[in-house]
């Protein structure tokens, strides 16, 4: 508004010294005061227009996909300009920003109304803390929060694996040839070496006929497999091909308001664990449909190593707004760290558990780490 | 946020297209949600 007056006053200013005054010259100066007055109002009104025009486009669009999925059209991969846009934005450093902002501690007389707006707004279920709402010192303690005694039973059939997070299904079945390939979206795949990491332990791939219409993400050539088998044969000795045993995936994904510890899906030893310091894009349904190799990309904790059926993997995959992972196993380790800069060929930095071979021993259901903030 | 799972589980390695009852299944479909400790998958031992 300072700025406008400013504005204003010189102008008129001029006016008189030009012409000896506003009227004189046909009144100019307070015509243009009056154009100056409407100057804020008009911008203030186009701004609301034109969020408005971009919500309800956004409102179309979601209308027009949720028809196509009710006729059971699957929709395909299809980047877009705002995935483009996304790929420019610092997101590393915003979800640091968010991060500090949710640590904010929040007087004790208002963490209720907080976690009930929050609870809301994100459908979480307020009746499973463990503690009292009111102990939870910020949004980011309460987000990490761990649940009463009892809430989350494992199923005790020993022949079966339990989901190690609350969330949806999102992608799930067999991994079969010899890229193993896991389909991001319709027309878009990205291999589980790609995901775990080029050294990553998995038996000895049978070798497969190629399908030339797979898109291999972050493998060179074909002999990546071979890698596989000669990397580090002290772990790999732990992990025996078998034909009696498949290979299989299941991805979850974990909304805002679910609650975000991670557990053992089983009794398994983790031997390694990989951390790929990557981008946080937003992970939601509409980025798994635009954005190319999401979970490639992102930064991710992957844990490796071996159960009673053969090799198990688990990969915790971060997002804008949950930048961080923690390992209860590792509580030194430290994820969304700021970087200079960062290659997406950056090896990730690896770690093999004590005593090799054999690791840390993880029992069914125990929690591993969790998903935080920031 | 996203977790995503790869692990071996035991199949009866039979001819594409058949199953045999001690074949790894999942018990989720796409879309379910699930709750930690929550079967993803069974198998049945002969």
């Amino acid at each position: 508004t300072s700025f406008l007056n400013n504005l204003r006053s010189n102008h008129s200013a001029r006016a008189s010294s030009l012409g000896g005054g506003g009227t004189g010259s046909g009144g100019g100066g307070s015509g243009d005061s009056k154009g100056n007055a409407f100057l804020l109002p008009g911008a203030t009104m186009a701004t609301i227009l034109m969020l408005g025009a971009l919500h309800a486009r956004r409102l179309y669009e979601d209308k027009k996909i949720e028809e196509k999925r009710e006729r059971g059209i699957e929709l395909e991969f299809k980047p877009d300009v705002k995935a483009s846009f996304l790929g420019i934005l610092p997101l590393r450093s915003i979800s640091r920003a968010w991060g500090s902002l949710t640590s904010v501690e929040i007087p004790v007389w208002m963490r209720p109304y907080v976690y009930k707006a929050w609870s809301r707004a994100f459908h979480s279920n307020l009746e499973e803390p463990a503690l009292p709402l009111e102990e939870y010192a910020s949004l980011q303690e309460f987000f990490v929060r761990s649940l009463k005694e009892g809430c989350r039973p494992i199923d005790p059939d020993p022949r079966c694996l339990v989901s190690p997070v609350d969330g949806t299904v999102v992608r799930f079945g067999e991994l079969k040839g010899s890229r193993g390939m896991i389909e991001q979206v319709k027309g878009h795949s990205y291999s589980v070496s790609a995901l775990l990491g080029n050294n990553c332990l998995l038996p000895m791939a049978p070798e497969g006929k190629e399908s030339e219409d797979e898109e291999a993400i972050g493998e060179n050539n074909d002999k990546s497999w071979w890698t596989v088998s000669l990397a580090s044969p002290k772990l790999r000795e732990s992990i025996s091909a078998s034909p009696m045993k498949g290979l299989y995936y299941c991805v979850i994904y974990l909304k805002p308001g679910d609650y975000h510890r991670i557990h053992s899906p089983a009794d398994w030893n983790a031997l390694v664990r990989r951390h790929f310091a990557g981008r946080l894009f937003p992970v939601n349904e509409r980025a798994t449909r635009t954005i190319r190799n999401l979970y490639v990309e992102n930064e991710r904790v992957v844990l490796e190593g071996v159960w009673k059926e053969g090799f198990m993997a688990l990969a915790a995959v971060g997002a804008t707004n949950i930048g961080s992972i923690e390992l209860f196993i590792e509580p030194e380790l430290r994820t969304n760290k700021p970087k200079k800069k960062l290659f997406p060929t950056e090896p990730p930095e690896e770690r093999v558990y004590d005593p090799e071979g054999h690791g840390v021993k993880l029992e069914k259901g125990k929690q591993v780490g969790a998903f935080n903030m920031g | 946020s996203t977790v995503v799972l790869v692990f071996q589980a035991p199949t009866a390695n039979t001819p594409e297209g058949s199953s045999s009852s001690s074949d790894f299944r999942f018990c989720v479909k796409h879309g379910d949600r699930v709750r930690v400790g929550e079967a993803l998958g069974r198998w049945k031992e002969e």
